[in-house]
């Protein structure tokens, strides 16, 4: 899930 | 969320209003780049496509769906409402040069190769580069609307403020997504030569401003 929170950038 | 990324988001969110609201109140979308606008819509279509699948905050999912909308909606009000005065003589830049690479490189320089992940590396790779043909358009045309210089100071100050976003969450948190850093902070260079412009012409109450 690191992936998915690297990606909370708009 | 840092205020740096929380004051980028605005300034995007404000920049995308601009554009929208020029083109609905003046009823017209002279001078404005379509072939630009439908890179950020393919932007932001290829990036938010985990809009379904991962839940990171309201904030988030609200923006993207906004961003979303509001960008079909100029593309819309482009070459549907008032395509009679989309001024595709001056809108020519040759998109092509743009996808071919973009695409190329998404597929070299990637995190993993899985069709999300490399769909959000092209994503981030043609923002950069999507606002090309609306650059050439102002230098074909030899000037630019006050509203639309507007509309590229805040997209500019988008990216200025992420890249500041970044280095603070470099500091307090280990956080470096080199992709989106490079990708990011190569756009911002595109947007150096108009920033001078802007400040030295269009803040000096000189409304209309000529690129080089």
């Amino acid at each position: 899930d690191e992936e998915a929170k690297a990606k909370d950038e708009l | 969320m840092n205020i740096f990324r929380l004051a980028g988001d605005m300034s995007h969110l404000v920049a995308i209003l601009i554009l929208l609201l020029k083109i609905w109140r003046s009823r017209s979308c002279a001078g404005i780049s379509g072939k630009s606008q439908v890179l950020f819509a393919l932007v932001f279509t290829t990036r938010y496509l985990d809009l379904f699948t991962s839940f990171i905050s309201a904030y988030n999912t609200v923006m993207k769906v906004v961003f979303l909308a509001l960008s079909y909606a100029t593309v819309y009000l482009i070459y549907m409402r008032f395509r009679n005065s989309y001024d595709s003589e001056n809108d020519t830049f040759r998109v092509e040069f743009l996808l071919v690479p973009v695409i190329g490189l998404s597929f070299l320089e990637n995190y993993s190769f899985t069709p999300m992940e490399i769909l959000w590396t092209f994503s981030i790779f043609l923002e950069s580069v999507a606002i090309m043909p609306q650059l050439f358009m102002i230098t074909k045309t030899g000037e630019a609307e006050s509203i639309t210089n507007h509309y590229l100071f805040f997209l500019g100050l988008y990216r200025a403020l992420y890249i500041v976003n970044w280095v603070w969450r470099y500091h307090t948190e280990g956080f470096f997504d080199q992709i989106a850093v490079v990708s990011g902070v190569v756009q911002t260079i595109f947007y150096c030569d108009f920033f001078y412009l802007y400040v030295t012409r269009v803040l000096r109450g000189r409304g209309k401003m000529s690129l080089p």
